[in-house]
């Protein structure tokens, strides 16, 4: 599992779209 | 072409169009290798991308278009690298690593800026390890002060330029650091800093644009600073 990649992808992916952003 | 053979590549200083042709072919390596072959470019590979990329940044005026291409070239390859645990891991334990993206935010080279802002936005907000969005922030703000500038200049610069993914990137980064910052006041800091700068013209400007991804990190601004306003 630590091999996973695709973790900045995900990353901008999650900013490009808000979702980082949401309150929790 | 295997991870050695780049690393001896990289080692033997190439100029030219050899460096570029070296880093371009390393991109798609890294971007469609699997983990291990990024382990094995490994923590040696990365010391050696970072070197070079601090080496044409201080360069002055020589070869200035191609040495602007390498560096971006770099910023990529960078991105690929930590596309991954590892990769990520051992750039946010290399000790320049985010000192030499936050060289890259360069207002006069937009697609390079847009790059490493994404990238920076991206370590701003990982929640392990605890306090990168203020490490992000001390690095920006030791750099403007090397450069006995405002820290937060070449953001409002980004957002003035006529790239739209400049500016929706500029928007992102501004958009982390706030975002994590966990004091109130320290938010509010940040916002006002940005206005008495000049964000106030760009940010209208930007409120007339079509455009989806911009829309997304103005109402992330907006809303994150009416609710802090509603604390207040």
């Amino acid at each position: 599992e630590d091999d996973e990649t695709g973790i900045m992808d995900g990353l901008l992916e999650a900013l490009q779209s808000g979702a980082a952003f949401r309150r929790k | 072409k295997s991870a050695q053979m780049y690393i001896q590549e990289l080692r033997s200083e190439n100029k030219d169009n050899q460096l570029l042709n070296c880093l371009e072919s390393l991109r798609v390596s890294l971007n469609n290798n699997p983990v291990s072959w990024v382990q094995n470019f490994g923590k040696e590979g990365l010391a050696l991308l970072l070197q070079i990329l601090k080496k044409l940044q201080e360069e002055k005026d020589e070869n200035i278009n191609f040495g602007g291409k390498c560096q971006h070239e770099i910023i990529r390859c960078l991105k690929a690298f930590m596309n991954n645990k590892f990769g990520l891991k051992s750039m946010l334990d290399s000790e320049e690593g985010i000192t030499l993206l936050v060289r890259a935010v360069n207002p006069m080279k937009p697609p390079m800026m847009t790059d490493a802002v994404r990238l920076l936005s991206a370590i701003s907000i990982l929640e392990e390890p605890e306090g990168l969005h203020e490490r992000v922030l001390e690095v920006i703000t030791e750099e403007a002060e090397k450069r006995n500038i405002e820290r937060f200049q070449p953001l409002i610069s980004g957002m003035q330029n006529s790239s739209i993914a400049l500016r929706a990137s500029c928007m992102q980064l501004i958009n982390a650091l706030i975002s994590r910052a966990e004091e109130l006041d320290f938010r509010i800091h940040i916002r006002s800093e940005l206005l008495r700068l000049g964000l106030r013209e760009p940010l209208k400007a930007v409120r007339m644009i079509e455009n989806e991804e911009l829309k997304v990190q103005l109402s992330v601004f907006d809303d994150q600073a009416e609710d802090d306003s509603e604390d207040l």
